[in-house]
């Protein structure tokens, strides 16, 4: 009845009497498998229902499989690349390819809207993720925040060339709050797409504690004048709340020590 | 004269210990009997494993695995190593002491699996050394 999932051409000697497998041991050896694919139980909050590939993190690293992967998993990156404009939904840099092709592991993380007690909320958006899956043993090579940018405005007064700043936020001994300068990045209302900023310090200090995770805080400012801090939906980038194939997420690469665990 | 002698008995006495039944050139049947060492097909079907709930690609793979003898003489097409070329010889003397070298992978290639780790993170994670590219016997 049940199909096996495993197809053999039985090269085997025809007129040897193989076993069958009893459901227990098909079981077991499913979940050998599994184990050594680092799944040994299904991942918690799916509830049994199909994954759902819409949100602009699953859809990055989905984009990353069909464009950059999958047949012939040994050949250098640059000759198996599409050529650009026929790279998906995500402009992938020449940065982001080495990255991948150095890679064993890549992580992408939704941002949440994580509460941290003693931070307050100004006119710039605090991300939060969640990194406590990062599997241990892995060397962080980078990681990148994503921002969408759309070139639709509310206001359009506010046109011009604006500065997105991500900073760490920090607690200092007496409790207040500090942002440590992250990255930035020049950006101008109108324009479309994706904007990356190097987060790999930030991660690295989560990792190493968890308990410091107090998320990032985005700052967007005019060019001209660094003082005025403004909302970053008002220069047209997308926040947790808008268009779920356009939300922010991190993606993290990760290389792998090359020790097993022992099963 | 001692040495020549010695030697004189000592071929004697390995020569006697052959079993030419087992020796491909006078048994023909060995020959026409064994599969030969080579890639055969296996794909692992996720889908069908009914592990696409996270598993978001591939839906399957093809795997493959080595099967088949090594017997005397091994050719090309076996990429047979420099000692299970002697594990063979080794093995037509003494057949009950010394197995024939096994058909195993020479070559594999990685593949990579993007997963779900929850309801929002994902991963994307290359495996090494899970394709069977090219047999051989070691």
């Amino acid at each position: 009845g049940r199909l096996s999932g495993l197809y053999v051409d039985n090269g085997l000697d025809q007129t040897v009497i193989h076993r069958v497998v009893t459901q227990r041991e098909r079981q077991e050896v499913e979940h050998e498998i599994l184990n050594l694919l680092g799944l040994p139980d299904r991942p918690r909050g799916l509830g049994g229902h199909p994954p759902q590939v819409k949100r602009s993190a699953p859809k990055f690293l989905l984009d990353i499989y069909r464009n950059t992967l999958g047949e012939g998993e040994d050949q250098d990156l640059s000759s198996t690349v599409k050529p650009e404009g026929d790279r998906g939904h995500f402009d992938l840099s020449g940065q982001d390819l080495r990255a991948i092709d150095q890679s064993d592991v890549i992580m992408s993380f939704a941002a949440h809207n994580h509460h941290v007690a003693g931070v307050r909320h100004e006119r710039g958006k605090r991300l939060w993720f969640d990194v406590s899956e990062v599997p241990p043993g892995e060397s962080i090579i980078g990681a990148e925040l994503r921002l969408y940018q759309s070139p639709d405005l509310k206001n359009k007064k506010k046109q011009g060339s604006y500065v997105v700043t991500a900073y760490r936020v920090l607690r200092t001994e007496d409790g207040e709050r500090e942002l440590q300068y992250v990255d930035a990045m020049n950006t101008s209302t109108g324009r479309e797409g994706w904007l990356t900023l190097n987060v790999s310090e930030p991660l690295q200090h989560w990792v190493n504690d968890p308990e410091a995770n107090r998320g990032l805080y985005l700052s967007v400012h005019p060019a001209d004048r660094s003082v005025h801090e403004m909302r970053p939906e008002d220069v047209g980038i997308v926040g947790s709340r808008g268009d779920v194939d356009k939300q922010p997420f991190m993606v993290a690469f990760f290389k792998s020590s090359g020790i097993r665990e022992a099963r | 004269v001692r040495r020549k002698r010695d030697a004189r008995r000592r071929k004697k006495s390995d020569t006697s210990s052959v079993d030419y039944r087992s020796n491909p050139y006078t048994d023909p049947s060995i020959q026409s009997n064994a599969r030969t060492c080579k890639i055969q097909t296996l794909y692992v079907n996720f889908r069908d494993l009914k592990w696409q709930d996270w598993i978001i690609a591939p839906d399957g793979y093809d795997a493959y695995y080595c099967s088949g003898e090594c017997n005397f003489p091994l050719n090309a097409h076996m990429n047979a190593t420099n000692h299970a070329i002697v594990q063979t010889l080794v093995h037509l003397v003494t057949p009950g002491k010394v197995p024939k070298p096994c058909c195993a992978p020479t070559k594999l290639s990685a593949i990579s699996v993007l997963y779900f780790l929850d309801d929002n993170n994902v991963i994307l994670k290359k495996y090494k050394n899970m394709v069977v590219k090219s047999c051989g016997c070691h």
